[in-house]
């Protein structure tokens, strides 16, 4: 079962189309094996991408560089995972 | 496993196995009210059921509402259980509901991508595509939501088997869309098309693929506001509404396009909640919720499709 222990979700917030468009670019990146749960639309409208632990640091680095906002949506995917299998197999229990 | 659906829990997430359960627990203890349909079976083999709430006639004009085609988006299988229940106590006491049902009937297709589903308990709770392997590529799986015949491969999709965006080598490629297609095109009389997706709180029409107006623009418009505001009254969920490409993107081969084409006026797409930071890992404590707010904006068009015969 895949794990998903480190990754984090950012909430990307891109103040003009200039930051959507290399928010675009990150999506292109293959190898981050980024996974956008909310796609970049327009300026203000949020993007929330789950990122993988060892493309963690790049990311940011790329999002600070450009001056591009964001947050810390989820800390860490597999505890929530956790929490939600638990809920599950509790109830069932 | 549940007894009846009166005891089966609607505030947890439950496996492919236990949904198929309770299809059956409800057609069981409603055989005059609920029928299930098998329109087909996945890539993988599994059947892909559709439960009909009819009170009888014959090719009734119906609606259709669909949950799950994005496996992931696990509040929607669940709201879509709970849709169903729903259904089978109001009918007889919500006085909207039974004007509904006693000229419509409504086709309820829960969990509308099986093998992804599955994959999502078994594997990785993260998948959103289908499992059909494409030739040539290692990557596995089309986004069945770019992979209807409207605007297929138009931009708004990807041509790369390892985008999650993946449109399919053709469109209806996929049996679990050919499935569908099939049934609309042969049943010929669905009048509304309601597709649910999360998470983003939306509720959008067509098109998806164009800039252009939908030539039903104006009243579909209105019937989204009307939905809204029933959703938002409960809970106070914000909901934007407004046709796909204007509201979130460019997207094409998307389902309510090709059912907008087909001719059922009234098609929308739900983008149900995450009101916080959750995304499609939403706590089992907000399924619920998240079932009743839909549930009202679902009645406001089906109501509106009722009252608006074409």
């Amino acid at each position: 079962k895949e794990n998903f222990a480190g990754h984090q979700v950012l909430r990307i917030s891109a103040a003009d189309e200039a930051q959507v468009q290399k928010v675009k670019e990150l999506e292109d990146l293959e190898h981050l094996q980024l996974d956008f749960w909310r796609g970049p639309t327009h300026p203000g409208a949020p993007i929330d991408v789950r990122v993988p632990f060892p493309s963690l640091q790049a990311v940011k680095i790329f999002l600070e560089a450009h001056g591009i906002g964001y947050t810390t949506m989820i800390e860490d995917v597999q505890a929530l995972l956790d929490e939600e299998q638990e809920q599950m197999f509790a109830l069932r229990a | 496993w549940a007894r009846s659906s009166d005891t089966f829990n609607y505030a947890t997430y439950h496996t492919l196995e236990e949904i198929y359960g309770f299809l059956d627990l409800l057609v069981a203890e409603h055989p005059q009210l609920v029928s299930k349909l098998q329109i087909g079976s996945s890539y993988e083999g599994r059947p892909i059921y559709v439960l009909k709430f009819s009170t009888g006639g014959s090719n009734r004009p119906a609606i259709w509402i669909d949950t799950g085609i994005h496996s992931r988006e696990w509040v929607t299988q669940a709201s879509g259980v709970w849709f169903a229940k729903k259904i089978t106590q109001d009918y007889g006491q919500d006085p909207t509901l039974t004007a509904i049902l006693d000229s419509l009937d409504i086709f309820l297709e829960i969990v509308t991508n099986p093998d992804g589903f599955a994959f999502t308990h078994s594997k990785n709770r993260m998948w959103r595509k289908t499992r059909s392997l494409t030739e040539g590529s290692s990557c596995v799986g089309v986004d069945p939501n770019r992979n209807w015949d409207a605007g297929f491969g138009l931009p708004g999709a990807s041509s790369n088997p390892c985008s999650e965006t993946y449109h399919g080598k053709f469109a209806n490629s996929e049996v679990e869309v050919k499935s569908i297609v099939d049934f609309v095109k042969n049943h010929g009389n669905i009048k509304a098309f309601i597709s649910i997706h999360s998470y983003s709180q939306l509720l959008m029409y067509p098109y998806g693929y164009t800039e252009e107006a939908a030539p039903d623009r104006d009243e579909l418009d209105q019937v989204a506001k009307s939905a809204v505001t029933a959703l938002t009254s409960l809970y106070g969920t914000k909901f934007e509404y407004g046709s796909i490409i204007k509201t979130i993107y460019q997207a094409s081969g998307t389902t309510v396009d090709w059912t907008y084409s087909q001719g059922i006026k009234y098609s929308f797409t739900f983008e149900l909640r995450d009101t916080g930071r959750y995304g499609f890992l939403l706590p089992a404590s907000q399924i619920v919720p998240t079932a009743q707010e839909t549930w009202l904006a679902l009645r406001i068009i089906m109501e509106h499709t009722l009252n608006h015969p074409y």
